[in-house]
């Protein structure tokens, strides 16, 4: 039913090629997961990657249109996704107005909507993790990491999410983290879209939270109960958090409501952080300018 | 639960369930009889009177009900083999289901049931985050790497690559909870913890049973509560979906909102617009049809 | 989901196993919130 035409790309555990679904003639993506390499058998990332997209179906999560093993290899046929916000963010020849970047984030903060509706969490959102359809939608992709939200009494590893988006209860190590995760890392894409470069590039992840502090201030227990229950919390500079005027100079083109908004997905405690329902019916998608139709962004 | 996998691929009426488990069991014979023949065929010469007979006799393949048999025996070894390596209910729970869902499309005549059980519970373990590698589990298990990863695929794609369960032990947790709401002060709490945990435990062994493709797994949950205190539960229903109860409600709203209405008709002379109910909390279970479920559901697990 | 079947209520609540949970330190730091916890199994009662 598939052709596999031109390899597009190879990670850790699966190769990507491109390929066409022969009955309707669709451009598609065919990621052939290696089985040999892992010694432990069928890998994580496979399992999560077909456990999660099988439950998922939404306009802003890329679709699996089909699953079959051949040659002992397992292969996903996903919908062909030419481009990602990481490649428009970074080709300065791309201008980009607010009402495209409104449209961004709405579509994104639906398509995360929906994972967490389901009770699952992403855990590894980025740009190049937002795929953008031949039409312009948005696809929240890469489930390698996904897991469903835990039960009360289980233990999750801090390890996750790409060190720039990762929010500040994984840098301290949290094990009881929450969706809030997510949310953080769509605070800081929001914050990119808006700078054109990365906003908290650490070098490691101590670097990540010298970086991070830096530039929103380090928690306390004030706003943050607990915050200083976490090892290693003594050792932290203090930094102020910035008053609003600092984050207008550092954000000139945002709105008033674009900032809030910013500041309500990158607050630092995990519990009061906005959920993507918040984030939805924010003033920033009320107010003008209207979110761009994707098709039309070029 | 609708766009759910479990729903979508592993949702059964009695029958079809049937029509499915036979399909299988004849395919396996038809396989059998002409491996049979085959053998017969290309050996007749050497085979004596006697070993012929044998074969006749004894090489006869198993009857669906004895397939069923063998897999509910074997479902129980999965159960008490996870028991045994102190793993969490709910990863019990995946391996029970992955077990069972593996030989609704496989006969035990293609593969040994036995073969399966380490497998699906390695599969279960990493499908559930609850990852082992598989040389300690091998070591745990009392087995060894090749023989627990040589099915993995086979049964990953037995499984429609569907992984993700809604086993009832949630749903018991929300009852649970919605209960105190409903029955607020007319429930002991100290008795709600004992019933508690008895339907936890029903709950593990009615996945051992084909209740899980029959029904869903609230309607699971409410029967084995109900089989714990009906009359917990027919209180519980009636005060939640009773539509009596609500209509008294409804008539006692629609009559302050029919003055509202009148008000409204008197001050502005016109003709009163319709005042949307739908805000009013939607009520579309029908408590009897759900009741009619929960009974056949109880039944069946009887 | 316009019409959930359920309201979370915590103050009808008496759930230990949670309730515990919330009171301490490794727990409130990461964020976690029993609402959640009560959300996720009320909807899988209802669904």
């Amino acid at each position: 039913n598939y052709t596999k035409e031109k390899k597009v790309g190879e990670g850790t555990y699966a190769v990507v090629y491109l390929g066409k679904q022969l009955s309707s003639g669709d451009s598609i993506a065919v990621k052939e997961i290696k089985t040999s390499e892992f010694k432990d058998g069928l890998d994580m990332s496979a399992i999560r990657e077909v456990k999660y997209l099988q439950e998922l179906n939404h306009p802003n999560v890329i679709n699996l249109i089909d699953i079959f093993m051949a040659y002992d290899n397992l292969n996903l046929v996903l919908e062909f996704l030419p481009t990602d916000l990481e490649v428009v963010i970074k080709d300065k020849n791309i201008l980009f107005t607010p009402a495209d970047i409104k449209s961004w984030m709405l579509m994104t903060l639906r398509g995360v909507y929906h994972v967490h509706r389901n009770f699952i969490l992403h855990r590894d959102l980025k740009p190049n993790n937002l795929l953008i359809s031949p039409d312009g939608l948005i696809k929240v992709a890469d489930f390698g990491l996904a897991r469903a939200v835990p039960g009360p009494r289980e233990m999750l590893t801090s390890n996750v999410v790409t060190r720039w988006y990762r929010a500040p209860e994984l840098l301290f190590g949290a094990k009881h983290y929450t969706y809030a995760v997510d949310v953080w890392s769509i605070g800081v894409i929001f914050a990119e879209l808006m700078l054109r470069i990365p906003y908290l590039p650490g070098q490691d992840d101590m670097n990540q939270m010298e970086v991070t502090f830096r530039a929103l201030g380090t928690p306390t227990d004030k706003q943050w109960p607990e915050v200083s229950s976490f090892p290693g919390y003594n050792k932290l500079q203090i930094y102020p958090s910035p008053s609003r005027d600092e984050l207008r100079k550092r954000f000139i083109a945002a709105t008033e409501s674009a900032l809030t908004l910013m500041e309500n997905m990158l607050m630092m405690n995990p519990q009061t952080r906005w959920n993507t329902i918040q984030c939805l019916e924010s003033e920033y998608f009320k107010e003008l300018p209207a979110p761009s139709d994707p098709a039309d962004i070029n | 639960y609708r766009h759910s996998s479990q729903f979508r691929m592993w949702s059964f009426t009695e029958k079809n369930l049937r029509e499915k488990r036979k399909k299988t069991n004849e395919r396996a014979i038809g396989t059998i009889n002409e491996k049979l023949r085959k053998f017969i065929e290309d050996n007749k010469s050497s085979l004596t009177e006697e070993e012929l007979q044998t074969l006749r006799v004894k090489a006869s393949p198993l009857s669906m009900e004895e397939e069923l048999q063998l897999i509910n025996f074997y479902s129980k070894k999965v159960q008490v083999i996870a028991q045994h390596l102190n793993l969490p209910t709910e990863v019990i729970a995946t391996s029970i289901t992955f077990f069972r869902r593996f030989f609704l499309d496989n006969s035990v005549m293609e593969f040994d049931p036995k073969n399966l059980v380490h497998t699906t519970i390695f599969l279960a373990c990493k499908s559930e985050n609850y990852f082992i590698s598989v040389d300690s589990f091998a070591k745990k298990a009392k087995s060894n790497r090749e023989a627990i990863l040589k099915y993995e695929f086979k049964l990953v794609e037995s499984l429609k690559f569907s992984l993700l369960n809604h086993h009832p032990y949630k749903p018991l947790h929300g009852f649970f909870l919605d209960i105190q709401t409903i029955l607020y002060g007319k429930v002991d709490l100290k008795y709600m913890g004992q019933i508690y945990d008895r339907c936890k435990k029903k709950i593990t062994d009615a996945l051992l049973t084909d209740i899980v493709y029959l029904f869903t797994p609230p309607q699971i949950t409410l029967a084995i509560i109900s089989m714990e205190d009906e009359q917990l539960i027919s209180r519980y229903l009636e005060l939640k979906f009773g539509k009596d109860i609500s209509n008294n409600t409804d008539d006692q709203e629609n009559g302050v909102n029919k003055e509202v209405k009148e008000v409204n008709k008197e001050e502005e002379g016109g003709v009163p617009e319709k005042v949307d109910d739908k805000h009013e909390p939607q009520n579309d279970i029908e408590l009897n049809k759900l009741l009619t479920i929960i009974s056949q559901c109880v039944d069946l697990l009887e | 989901d316009l019409h959930q079947r359920f309201e979370v209520d915590e103050t009808k609540y008496n759930d230990p196993l949670v309730q515990e949970l919330e009171k301490r330190k490794d727990y409130i730091a990461s964020g976690f919130r029993t609402d959640f916890i009560y959300e996720r199994v009320l909807t899988e009662a209802f669904m």
